[in-house]
């Protein structure tokens, strides 16, 4: 695991979240969207003492979530499908932006039949909210935090990498135990 | 033989379907085993690829970048396949490039290896 130079963190142990508004897909109903980011934000929250809150407000949210295409103003223009699939700001920026030419689903185990340059949004969005705390990318392939994903494939369970590297950011939830990590259990035994 | 009627209307169809690529990316299949001192079109956007994420640094003209493989572009290849975990060839092996290819984050690699915090978990 890695950090952004300076390891930039938060210092605060709630994050609100909201959702742009203009910038939004229209083959995902928010209410898709809003599940898929509940349950990647709380990979993060199960392991570290930070919790995240969804309001409505985006303007005063600390995390801003939107998908916005080609150039959309922050020097890192989108290139349409596939290739950078979306990007994260470290703290205390907050920014979280997806590319919105790519095909995102949601709740697809991929096993069926379905565009062949499909990206599943909950492994992007949990792997961006790393970034949002201040990993950096890692090496191990199998983490999170690993820069590549291809289409029709799922990563959402956090790694020992991962949570390696963000306990060492934030501390431990003082919940945490290590059945609450059942995601990462193969990891864990083979870490 | 004369096709039936309908055969033709069906052929037309298929022909309409549109494929989505995306051209910058997918090229760099046609790279791979390229050697070191060749030129090749298309290593450039290699080199631009590599420059958005890190791995080359802005080029003296402007990042004009030739189609040459050089030597600039093969360390920068070693250190892209050290921080992906891949073997460290300096080489544009099948899987460095099969990699390149692949949908990724758009955050760059320069916290990986310059000022960035580097650990490794035991």
């Amino acid at each position: 695991y890695t950090y952004f130079g300076g390891k930039p963190k938060w210092n605060r142990d709630t994050l609100t979240y909201a959702f742009s508004k203009t910038h939004k897909l229209d083959y995902l109903t928010s209410d898709d969207v809003k599940t898929v980011f509940r349950r990647a934000f709380a990979k993060w929250s199960n392991v570290i003492p930070v919790s995240f809150e969804e309001v409505d407000d985006y303007t005063t949210a600390d995390l801003k979530i939107g998908f916005f295409a080609g150039d959309h103003g922050d020097g890192q223009p989108f290139d349409g499908v596939l290739g950078t699939l979306a990007h994260a700001f470290a703290p205390e920026n907050g920014r979280l932006h997806f590319d919105a030419a790519e095909i995102w689903v949601v709740g697809d185990d991929f096993k069926g039949k379905g565009s062949s340059v499909a990206v599943d949004l909950e492994s992007v969005a949990t792997h961006e909210i790393g970034h949002l705390l201040g990993l950096g990318h890692s090496s191990e392939e199998s983490a999170v935090m690993y820069p590549s994903l291809r289409p029709r494939t799922k990563k959402v369970d956090l790694t020992v990498d991962d949570v390696a590297g963000v306990l060492k950011l934030y501390g431990a939830n003082p919940k945490l135990t290590l059945n609450s990590l059942t995601g990462t259990e193969y990891s864990l035994k083979n870490g | 033989r004369n096709l039936p009627e309908e055969v033709e209307e069906s052929t037309a169809k298929t022909t309409q379907t549109i494929h989505v690529s995306n051209s910058t990316w997918h090229d760099f299949s046609r790279l791979v085993d390229v050697q070191k001192g060749s030129h090749v079109s298309g290593v450039s956007d290699l080199k631009r690829y590599l420059h958005r994420f890190g791995y080359v640094g802005d080029d003296d003209d402007g990042n004009n970048f030739s189609d040459v493989f050089d030597g600039r572009l093969e360390s920068a290849i070693s250190l892209y396949q050290k921080n992906l975990g891949l073997p460290i060839t300096g080489r544009l092996d099948t899987s460095t490039v099969t990699l390149m290819s692949s949908p990724r984050c758009g955050v760059s690699d320069t916290h990986m290896f310059n000022s960035g915090v580097r650990t490794t978990a035991h």
